[in-house]
């Protein structure tokens, strides 16, 4: 199966 | 200190009921040209983006930026007690911790207007649905309801305060970008086409070629397709499908988050995908002219 990535793999936190 | 008053009440009443199932607890960020939310679910799997801006209200006034820290869920019960076609009315000191919330009648102008016109409409001559023959109207309710005109706006205004809470929240900075493919279709379709899809599995892949956009699940059960073709011409704004595309693009998503976005259906008839190859999707459902809430979520990636 395809993994679940999170939204911190491609954004920076502030 | 923050004050806002939103006609359309019921936008306030479905933007936190698309967003608490997602998210517990958020700020609401306000500025002087917009209030605006950001959160992430726990998991960081998705994020929901909020705005509204301060030209989308009747009302709007802020005199220093305010973060007001609130837990989705109590915002959603008091908020069920708006009606669908009250104003609200958003109040907080600057250093208050509490939000006040005014629910206020679709009667509630007429109410103005009994005080304004009450002398001079009795026994006039007014031309039918004219505001004078509204006086009339209300002069009559309040006969029935033996009271004054005090009574009525009691009646007629709630007010709550919610506590508010501190929040550290984590701001994801989200870069102006350039999409690969950009689909605007009916939020209802796209709506039912999740739930459909949900059926036969947890995995959504959306498949954007020349052709079409196709939204495809295998599971256990089986397989289903879907494909959506462009229809620009439709006669109705809210039919239309529109796909502007660079290069095809291929993602697959979870459903369970999807499903969780399309809480969002009845802020407007329309929604709009964007995607771009191996990054998060951008749902997002504009609310008329006032603004939006855009869902952001990562894909699943082969590795």
């Amino acid at each position: 199966d395809p993994r679940q990535f999170t939204l911190l793999k491609f954004y920076e936190l502030n | 200190m923050f004050e806002a008053r939103l006609t359309s009440g019921k936008i306030l009443k479905q933007l936190i009921e698309a967003l608490k199932d997602l998210v517990q607890e958020a700020n609401i960020d306000c500025s002087d040209d917009e209030i605006s939310i950001q959160a992430m679910d726990n998991s960081h799997v998705s994020l929901v983006a909020v705005s509204l801006r301060s030209g989308g209200f009747d009302h709007f006034r802020c005199d220093r930026p305010l973060s007001l820290g609130f837990n989705a869920t109590n915002m959603g019960k008091i908020l069920k007690c708006a009606g669908n076609e009250d104003a609200i009315t958003l109040k907080a000191e600057d250093d208050g911790d509490s939000l006040s919330m005014v629910f206020e009648g679709p009667n509630q102008d007429r109410i103005a207007d009994f005080g304004e016109f009450a002398r001079g409409a009795r026994g006039s001559d007014s031309p039918p649905g004219s505001r004078r023959e509204k006086c009339w109207k209300i002069d009559f309710n309040f006969a029935t309801m033996r009271g004054v005109g005090v009574l009525v706006v009691i009646f007629d205004r709630k007010i709550y305060e919610l506590k508010l809470m501190d929040i550290d929240s984590e701001q994801l900075g989200i870069p102006d970008t350039d999409y690969k493919v950009t689909i605007q279709m009916p939020s209802g379709e796209f709506q039912r086409i999740i739930r459909d899809m949900q059926v036969l599995g947890d995995t959504l892949s959306i498949s954007c070629t020349k052709e079409g956009v196709k939204f495809g699940v295998q599971g256990d059960l089986g397989t289903g397709n879907v494909l959506i073709r462009q229809n620009a011409h439709a006669e109705k704004d809210e039919d239309r499908v529109m796909i502007e595309m660079e290069e095809p693009v291929e993602l697959t998503f979870a459903l369970r988050y999807l499903n969780f976005f399309t809480k969002a259906t009845n802020l407007g008839p329309t929604v709009i995908l964007n995607m771009s190859p191996d990054v998060p999707i951008v749902v997002e459902y504009p609310i008329g002219e006032t603004g939006h809430i855009k869902y952001y979520l990562a894909p699943k990636i082969d590795e």
